[in-house]
Protein backbone atom coordinates (compact mmCIF):
# COMPACT_ATOMS: atom_id res chain seq x y z
CA UNK A 1 0.00 0.00 0.00
CA UNK A 2 0.94 3.57 -0.28
CA UNK A 3 0.12 6.66 0.26
CA UNK A 4 0.46 10.47 0.86
CA UNK A 5 -1.93 13.77 3.05
CA UNK A 6 -1.24 17.25 2.35
CA UNK A 7 -1.55 20.69 3.18
CA UNK A 8 -1.93 23.20 0.22
CA UNK A 9 -1.50 27.02 0.25
CA UNK A 10 -4.99 27.66 0.66
CA UNK A 11 -5.53 25.68 4.21
CA UNK A 12 -7.07 22.84 2.49
CA UNK A 13 -5.74 19.23 3.24
CA UNK A 14 -6.44 15.69 1.05
CA UNK A 15 -5.75 12.16 1.61
CA UNK A 16 -4.76 9.38 -1.00
CA UNK A 17 -3.98 5.59 -0.91
CA UNK A 18 -3.57 3.09 -3.26
CA UNK A 19 -2.80 -1.19 -3.25
CA UNK A 20 -1.97 -4.11 -4.44
CA UNK A 21 -3.78 -5.84 -1.57
CA UNK A 22 -2.63 -9.11 -0.26
CA UNK A 23 -0.07 -11.62 -1.86
CA UNK A 24 -2.32 -14.26 -2.58
CA UNK A 25 -5.46 -13.04 -1.77
CA UNK A 26 -8.99 -14.30 -1.62
CA UNK A 27 -10.31 -13.68 -5.34
CA UNK A 28 -12.57 -10.52 -4.61
CA UNK A 29 -11.31 -9.45 -1.60
CA UNK A 30 -11.31 -5.75 -1.18
CA UNK A 31 -8.75 -4.52 1.85
CA UNK A 32 -9.06 -1.39 3.84
CA UNK A 33 -7.39 1.32 1.19
CA UNK A 34 -11.09 2.11 -0.93
CA UNK A 35 -12.61 2.48 2.03
CA UNK A 36 -13.11 6.04 3.08
CA UNK A 37 -12.69 6.03 6.52
CA UNK A 38 -10.90 2.87 7.74
CA UNK A 39 -7.63 3.29 5.17
CA UNK A 40 -8.12 7.11 4.02
CA UNK A 41 -10.58 10.09 5.36
CA UNK A 42 -9.83 14.03 5.03
CA UNK A 43 -11.21 16.81 6.30
CA UNK A 44 -9.49 20.32 6.16
CA UNK A 45 -10.56 21.66 9.83
CA UNK A 46 -9.12 18.57 11.46
CA UNK A 47 -6.76 15.72 9.56
CA UNK A 48 -6.04 14.10 6.85
CA UNK A 49 -4.97 10.36 7.45
CA UNK A 50 -3.80 7.78 5.21
CA UNK A 51 -3.28 4.27 6.47
CA UNK A 52 -1.41 0.96 5.62
CA UNK A 53 -1.06 -2.73 7.02
CA UNK A 54 -3.12 -5.63 7.62
CA UNK A 55 -6.34 -4.20 5.70
CA UNK A 56 -9.11 -6.09 7.87
CA UNK A 57 -8.05 -5.07 11.34
CA UNK A 58 -7.62 -1.57 10.03
CA UNK A 59 -11.39 -1.46 8.27
CA UNK A 60 -12.87 -3.26 11.89
CA UNK A 61 -11.17 -0.14 13.63
CA UNK A 62 -12.47 2.60 11.56
CA UNK A 63 -8.45 3.64 11.58
CA UNK A 64 -8.24 6.92 9.53
CA UNK A 65 -11.80 7.86 11.11
CA UNK A 66 -10.53 6.99 14.60
CA UNK A 67 -7.70 9.39 14.65
CA UNK A 68 -9.84 12.42 13.08
CA UNK A 69 -12.39 11.64 16.05
CA UNK A 70 -9.47 11.44 18.88
CA UNK A 71 -8.60 15.22 17.28
CA UNK A 72 -11.73 16.34 17.20
CA UNK A 73 -13.56 15.21 20.12
CA UNK A 74 -10.37 14.76 22.32
CA UNK A 75 -8.15 17.11 21.66
CA UNK A 76 -5.35 15.31 21.06
CA UNK A 77 -2.47 16.69 18.60
CA UNK A 78 -1.54 14.77 15.49
CA UNK A 79 0.87 12.85 16.65
CA UNK A 80 -0.62 11.90 19.44
CA UNK A 81 -4.08 10.76 17.84
CA UNK A 82 -2.13 8.62 15.81
CA UNK A 83 -0.01 7.31 18.58
CA UNK A 84 -3.44 6.41 20.32
CA UNK A 85 -5.59 5.16 17.39
CA UNK A 86 -2.58 2.64 16.33
CA UNK A 87 -3.06 0.82 19.57
CA UNK A 88 -6.42 1.60 20.68
CA UNK A 89 -8.15 -1.89 20.02
CA UNK A 90 -4.67 -4.11 20.66
CA UNK A 91 -6.40 -6.88 22.49
CA UNK A 92 -9.65 -7.06 20.37
CA UNK A 93 -8.45 -6.39 17.33
CA UNK A 94 -4.92 -5.85 17.15
CA UNK A 95 -3.37 -6.16 14.12
CA UNK A 96 0.18 -4.51 12.06
CA UNK A 97 -0.70 -0.92 11.15
CA UNK A 98 0.98 2.29 9.93
CA UNK A 99 -0.55 5.93 9.82
CA UNK A 100 0.31 9.26 8.56
CA UNK A 101 -1.71 12.12 8.86
CA UNK A 102 -1.37 15.78 8.32
CA UNK A 103 -3.42 18.85 10.58
CA UNK A 104 -4.25 21.93 9.89
CA UNK A 105 -0.92 23.43 10.26
CA UNK A 106 1.06 20.92 8.32
CA UNK A 107 2.35 18.93 11.35
CA UNK A 108 2.67 15.48 10.32
CA UNK A 109 2.01 12.71 12.90
CA UNK A 110 3.43 9.06 12.16
CA UNK A 111 3.30 6.06 13.95
CA UNK A 112 3.68 1.93 12.63
CA UNK A 113 3.60 -1.24 15.16
CA UNK A 114 5.38 -3.09 13.29
CA UNK A 115 9.59 -3.09 12.03
CA UNK A 116 9.15 -0.39 9.69
CA UNK A 117 6.98 1.81 7.74
CA UNK A 118 8.67 3.09 4.49
CA UNK A 119 7.72 7.03 4.53
CA UNK A 120 8.60 10.75 4.21
CA UNK A 121 7.63 14.69 4.72
CA UNK A 122 8.63 17.76 3.92
CA UNK A 123 7.05 21.15 5.25
CA UNK A 124 7.47 23.96 3.80
CA UNK A 125 10.73 25.13 2.57
CA UNK A 126 12.35 22.72 4.66
CA UNK A 127 14.39 19.77 3.68
CA UNK A 128 12.90 16.51 3.24
CA UNK A 129 12.81 13.51 5.37
CA UNK A 130 12.45 10.27 4.06
CA UNK A 131 12.61 7.16 6.81
CA UNK A 132 12.35 3.24 6.91
CA UNK A 133 13.21 1.39 10.45
CA UNK A 134 13.58 3.47 13.40
CA UNK A 135 16.20 5.81 11.99
CA UNK B 1 5.35 32.21 2.72
CA UNK B 2 2.21 30.16 3.24
CA UNK B 3 2.05 26.97 5.10
CA UNK B 4 2.00 23.81 2.93
CA UNK B 5 3.63 20.23 3.78
CA UNK B 6 3.37 16.32 2.24
CA UNK B 7 3.91 13.08 3.77
CA UNK B 8 3.89 9.98 2.16
CA UNK B 9 4.03 6.07 2.79
CA UNK B 10 4.60 2.75 1.86
CA UNK B 11 3.93 -0.41 3.22
CA UNK B 12 4.35 -1.03 7.07
CA UNK B 13 6.10 -4.06 7.35
CA UNK B 14 8.04 -7.02 9.49
CA UNK B 15 11.33 -7.14 7.22
CA UNK B 16 14.72 -7.07 9.28
CA UNK B 17 17.05 -4.55 8.56
CA UNK B 18 19.39 -7.45 7.51
CA UNK B 19 16.87 -8.74 4.83
CA UNK B 20 17.56 -5.65 2.81
CA UNK B 21 20.93 -5.16 0.87
CA UNK B 22 22.13 -1.60 0.77
CA UNK B 23 21.40 -1.16 -2.73
CA UNK B 24 17.91 -1.93 -2.43
CA UNK B 25 17.59 0.35 0.77
CA UNK B 26 18.79 3.34 -1.64
CA UNK B 27 16.21 2.12 -3.73
CA UNK B 28 13.52 2.34 -1.66
CA UNK B 29 15.05 5.72 -0.21
CA UNK B 30 15.29 7.50 -3.78
CA UNK B 31 11.53 5.55 -4.61
CA UNK B 32 10.01 7.76 -1.66
CA UNK B 33 12.24 10.64 -2.25
CA UNK B 34 10.91 10.78 -5.82
CA UNK B 35 7.52 10.76 -4.72
CA UNK B 36 7.64 13.14 -1.87
CA UNK B 37 9.46 15.79 -4.21
CA UNK B 38 6.88 15.69 -6.86
CA UNK B 39 3.98 16.39 -4.97
CA UNK B 40 6.05 18.73 -2.34
CA UNK B 41 6.88 20.93 -5.69
CA UNK B 42 2.74 20.49 -6.99
CA UNK B 43 2.47 22.46 -3.63
CA UNK B 44 5.49 25.04 -3.38
CA UNK B 45 3.99 26.32 -7.23
CA UNK B 46 0.06 26.61 -5.14
CA UNK B 47 -1.14 23.42 -6.48
CA UNK B 48 -4.15 21.79 -4.57
CA UNK B 49 -3.56 19.27 -2.00
CA UNK B 50 -5.51 16.54 -4.01
CA UNK B 51 -3.27 17.28 -6.78
CA UNK B 52 -0.11 17.02 -4.64
CA UNK B 53 -1.39 13.68 -3.14
CA UNK B 54 -2.28 12.22 -6.89
CA UNK B 55 1.29 13.29 -8.20
CA UNK B 56 2.64 11.51 -5.14
CA UNK B 57 0.41 8.53 -5.09
CA UNK B 58 1.22 8.40 -9.02
CA UNK B 59 4.85 8.43 -8.38
CA UNK B 60 4.61 5.72 -5.87
CA UNK B 61 2.45 3.54 -8.22
CA UNK B 62 4.42 3.75 -10.80
CA UNK B 63 7.59 2.00 -8.82
CA UNK B 64 7.76 -1.46 -9.23
CA UNK B 65 9.13 -1.44 -5.52
CA UNK B 66 5.79 -0.73 -4.19
CA UNK B 67 2.64 -2.65 -3.37
CA UNK B 68 0.43 -0.15 -5.91
CA UNK B 69 -0.01 0.05 -9.89
CA UNK B 70 3.39 -1.56 -11.40
CA UNK B 71 4.38 -4.25 -9.07
CA UNK B 72 1.07 -4.96 -7.35
CA UNK B 73 0.86 -8.37 -5.48
CA UNK B 74 -0.97 -10.82 -7.09
CA UNK B 75 -4.31 -12.51 -5.91
CA UNK B 76 -5.15 -16.17 -5.55
CA UNK B 77 -5.70 -16.29 -8.92
CA UNK B 78 -2.30 -14.77 -10.14
CA UNK B 79 -4.05 -11.40 -11.17
CA UNK B 80 -3.60 -8.02 -10.14
CA UNK B 81 -6.30 -6.28 -8.69
CA UNK B 82 -5.78 -3.26 -7.32
CA UNK B 83 -7.67 -0.64 -4.83
CA UNK B 84 -7.20 3.01 -4.84
CA UNK B 85 -9.43 6.11 -2.71
CA UNK B 86 -8.86 9.82 -2.11
CA UNK B 87 -10.96 12.15 -0.51
CA UNK B 88 -10.65 15.91 -0.65
CA UNK B 89 -10.91 17.55 2.95
CA UNK B 90 -12.27 21.29 1.38
CA UNK B 91 -15.59 19.61 0.51
CA UNK B 92 -14.80 16.19 2.19
CA UNK B 93 -16.04 14.62 -1.33
CA UNK B 94 -14.52 10.76 -2.13
CA UNK B 95 -13.13 8.96 -4.90
CA UNK B 96 -12.50 5.24 -4.70
CA UNK B 97 -12.39 1.94 -7.06
CA UNK B 98 -11.81 -1.87 -6.32
CA UNK B 99 -10.50 -4.38 -7.90
CA UNK B 100 -9.26 -2.99 -11.28
CA UNK B 101 -7.06 -4.23 -13.70
CA UNK B 102 -4.91 -2.33 -15.76
CA UNK B 103 -5.20 0.65 -15.00
CA UNK B 104 -1.88 2.30 -15.16
CA UNK B 105 -2.96 4.55 -11.85
CA UNK B 106 -5.87 3.85 -9.72
CA UNK B 107 -5.36 6.72 -7.83
CA UNK B 108 -6.74 8.89 -10.83
CA UNK B 109 -9.54 6.60 -11.54
CA UNK B 110 -10.28 7.33 -7.89
CA UNK B 111 -10.20 10.85 -8.53
CA UNK B 112 -12.61 10.77 -12.05
CA UNK B 113 -14.52 8.69 -9.96
CA UNK B 114 -14.78 11.71 -7.26
CA UNK B 115 -15.04 14.46 -9.83
CA UNK B 116 -16.72 13.21 -12.82
CA UNK B 117 -19.59 10.65 -11.25
CA UNK B 118 -22.21 11.02 -8.23
CA UNK B 119 -20.77 7.98 -6.44
CA UNK B 120 -18.00 7.50 -4.01
CA UNK B 121 -17.07 4.25 -4.95
CA UNK B 122 -16.98 1.78 -7.98
CA UNK B 123 -15.53 -1.44 -8.19
CA UNK B 124 -14.69 -4.01 -10.68
CA UNK B 125 -16.24 -4.06 -14.21
CA UNK B 126 -17.94 -0.67 -13.61
CA UNK B 127 -14.80 0.45 -12.55
CA UNK B 128 -13.32 -0.38 -15.48
CA UNK B 129 -16.29 0.63 -17.82
CA UNK B 130 -15.71 4.16 -15.99
CA UNK B 131 -11.83 4.29 -16.59
CA UNK B 132 -12.08 3.44 -20.29
CA UNK B 133 -15.04 6.01 -20.92
CA UNK B 134 -12.25 8.80 -18.83
CA UNK B 135 -9.41 7.58 -20.81
CA UNK B 136 -7.17 6.56 -18.39
CA UNK B 137 -3.91 4.98 -19.40
CA UNK B 138 -4.27 1.23 -19.66
CA UNK B 139 -1.53 -1.01 -19.56
CA UNK B 140 -1.06 -4.75 -20.32
CA UNK B 141 -1.34 -7.34 -17.87
CA UNK B 142 2.73 -7.78 -18.00
CA UNK B 143 3.42 -4.08 -17.34
CA UNK B 144 2.04 -5.14 -13.75
CA UNK B 145 3.66 -8.09 -12.96
CA UNK B 146 6.71 -8.04 -11.17
CA UNK B 147 9.33 -10.68 -10.86
CA UNK B 148 9.75 -10.21 -7.03
CA UNK B 149 5.73 -10.21 -6.59
CA UNK B 150 5.59 -13.39 -8.60
CA UNK B 151 8.54 -15.04 -6.58
CA UNK B 152 6.66 -13.82 -3.58
CA UNK B 153 3.52 -15.44 -4.60
CA UNK B 154 4.51 -18.57 -6.20
CA UNK B 155 5.82 -19.33 -2.97
CA UNK B 156 2.44 -17.85 -0.63
CA UNK B 157 0.33 -20.08 -3.30
CA UNK B 158 2.48 -23.30 -2.38
CA UNK B 159 2.39 -23.03 0.93
CA UNK B 160 -1.45 -22.45 1.37
CA UNK B 161 -2.13 -25.31 -0.69
CA UNK B 162 0.35 -27.05 1.83
CA UNK B 163 -1.82 -25.65 4.58
CA UNK B 164 -4.79 -23.15 3.78
CA UNK B 165 -4.64 -21.87 7.39
CA UNK B 166 -1.31 -20.44 6.21
CA UNK B 167 -3.50 -17.96 4.24
CA UNK B 168 -2.62 -14.12 4.31
CA UNK B 169 0.29 -15.33 6.43
CA UNK B 170 2.30 -13.44 4.15
CA UNK B 171 1.33 -10.10 4.99
CA UNK B 172 2.07 -7.68 1.77
CA UNK B 173 -0.30 -5.12 2.84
Amino acid sequence: TVGAVALDQDGNLAAATSTGGLTNQMNGRVGDSPIIGAGTYANSEVVAVSCTGEGEEIMRSVLAHEVYALMKYKGLSVQEAVDEAVDMYKKKIGGDKGIIAMDPNGEVGMVYNCNLMFRGFRQGGDDPVVRIWED
Amino acid sequence: MKKFAIAIHAGAENMKKSEVSPEKEKAYRDGLSEALNAGWRVLKKGGTAVDAVETAVRSLEDNPLFNAGKGAALTELGENKMDAAIMDGKDMNAGACSNVQQVKNPISLARAIMEKTKHVYLTSDGAMDFAREQELTLKPIPYFQEEERIKEWEKQHEKEKKKPEARAKLRVD
